[in-house]
């Protein structure tokens, strides 16, 4: 599945994926 | 932990040593924030539960878009929520071997 990521000025990188598939089940 | 409609867990499993580790966050219920989100899907981060401060991370994502300026205490609530867990695991683990 395609990710995307984010990197913050201060260094953090964020990376953007699915929501588990478990927690969407429970939905 | 309070329900804040922001859902944190471990991205990987806690081996109890590194001080670095992944976490992921997503929003369960978005008529607990304040202002718009990106609903993008979850976020996967790092975090050092030494020297990093929860709501220092949730500004962060507020200023790398994710969330909304006035949502940043909700975001940081609930990142603080999960690193208080984890660490109180540790504590468990390393006295219930003592």
């Amino acid at each position: 599945s395609a990710t995307a990521q984010v990197v913050h000025s201060a260094g953090r990188r964020f990376i953007v994926c699915p929501v588990p598939e478990a927690r969407l089940k429970e939905q | 932990a309070e329900d804040t409609g922001v859902r944190v867990e471990l991205a990987e499993e806690d081996d109890g040593k590194k001080d670095c580790i992944a976490l992921k966050l997503w929003v369960e219920d978005h008529k607990k924030l304040k202002g718009k989100y990106k609903e993008s899907g979850a976020i996967e981060f790092t975090f050092d539960l030494e020297k990093d401060v929860p709501e220092v991370v949730a500004q962060e994502m507020v200023e790398s878009g994710f969330f909304h300026d006035s949502d940043a205490k909700t975001v940081g609530k609930s990142i603080r929520d999960r690193v208080a867990l984890i660490k109180w695991r540790r504590e468990r683990t390393v006295s219930a071997a003592v």
